[in-house]
């Protein structure tokens, strides 16, 4: 099991915090907030209540021997910054760390994190997609360049099957699973017949699976 | 092309907003705070500085005409839940309603709203399954039941066609592309071979999914 550390335990840290804690992992949480802090002392392995832009502070709780250090503070972009590179001088090799905007996200990038996360851009982008279209019913980009999308099949190819409708060459997408009703077909293959109203997930490389709009 | 209306124009409901305007439909964008609204009113169709507790004001901005209603509004839950109700009673048919945790998100869902977006669970759920394993590198529950993961392949089945290692019955998933080096293979078909070090994205039923920790 991996150890992980936390800073700023909003809803997003917080999740974040204790659903590693329930698989089993070590999480530190740390705020400044003592009311939030206190609120999940029993959800996390530990919690500390201080000022994470204190690099003694952060130093004293054993920063740089976490595997991963998640820089979850949202509102305070000037703190998460600040926060960011105290954690990356102290030495943590792999430092996550939230952003507020774009400009936020490249900051950060530039700063060397391994990863940047924006919980309401991603969401914008997910619901945008799905908003956009009738057929489609959900859309992620699970990857950069690739995509999966829940589209309803129409009357058009009602009754064919994936290998006669030539799925694959035709939309350069794959056909992963199929649900008719509430039943689900976990694994499609080229006989599987497809019926309007059933919901296709699909997927591929985003640019063909945007270009699908209905099937 | 469709007709939305965004209330609250924070990261998640400004983004939302604009990206559907970019994709050529028409978006009307409301919030309280003038300055916001003035930030906004070159990226939407149409803006307009309003408190939306306010029912006379959504009335008069022709709340029901429009196809989708979204109440992006976040950190302020009476308001949340007072618009998403307001809205509803107005007539809107499909209204999205933003929840900033699960009891309002049970809430809003009793009230009959058509979906319910919480940015910071969703990715907060995402980011602890890319955490808590080494050879995933991505993983996504894309649909209740159904999820997608990136994992690495190992040394075991380096230079083995998929067809050999009898993949999808092996894990009860499907591999729908592969990534060597930074050159995508699209679409995997069963006598693709798999080196060690590829990357691997497969899809299934979570409990299916979820049990792959290496290849
Ligand atoms: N310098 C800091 N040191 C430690 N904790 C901090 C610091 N600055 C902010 N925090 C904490 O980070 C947490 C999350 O940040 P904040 O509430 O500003 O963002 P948010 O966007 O509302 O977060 P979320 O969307 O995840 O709820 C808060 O609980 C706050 O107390
Ligand atoms: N009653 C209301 N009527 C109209 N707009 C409102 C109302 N209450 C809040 N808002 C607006 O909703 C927007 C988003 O809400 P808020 O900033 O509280 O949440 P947030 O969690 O910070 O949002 P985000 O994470 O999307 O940035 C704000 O711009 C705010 O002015």
């Amino acid at each position: 099991s991996n150890e992980y550390c936390v800073i700023g335990l909003g809803a997003f840290g917080s999740a974040l915090g204790m659903e590693l804690y329930e698989r089993g992992h070590v999480v530190l949480g740390i705020d400044r907030n003592e009311v939030i802090v206190n609120k999940h002392q029993d959800h996390l392995t530990q919690v500390l209540a201080a000022d994470a832009t204190n690099e003694d502070a952060l130093k004293a709780a054993g920063m740089v021997d976490y595997d991963y250090v998640i820089v979850a503070i949202g509102d305070h972009i000037e703190d998460n910054i600040l926060v960011t590179q105290t954690v990356l001088d102290l030495g943590c090799k792999k430092v996550w760390s939230r952003a507020e905007n774009q400009r936020h996200a490249s900051i950060l990038a530039k700063m060397g994190v391994a990863r940047v996360v924006d919980p309401e851009l991603e969401a914008a982008h997910r619901c945008a997609r799905i908003l956009a279209s009738r057929s489609v019913l959900d859309f992620i980009e699970f990857s950069p360049g690739f995509s999966l999308a829940q589209i309803i099949v129409g009357p058009t190819y009602s009754g064919k099957s994936l290998k006669e409708i030539g799925f694959r060459t035709k939309y350069q997408a794959t056909v992963i699973a199929i649900r008719r009703q509430d039943e689900s077909i976990p694994i499609a293959h080229p006989e599987d017949v497809i019926y309007e109203g059933d919901v296709l997930f699909i997927a591929g490389k985003t640019e063909a699976v945007e270009k699908i709009e209905r099937i």
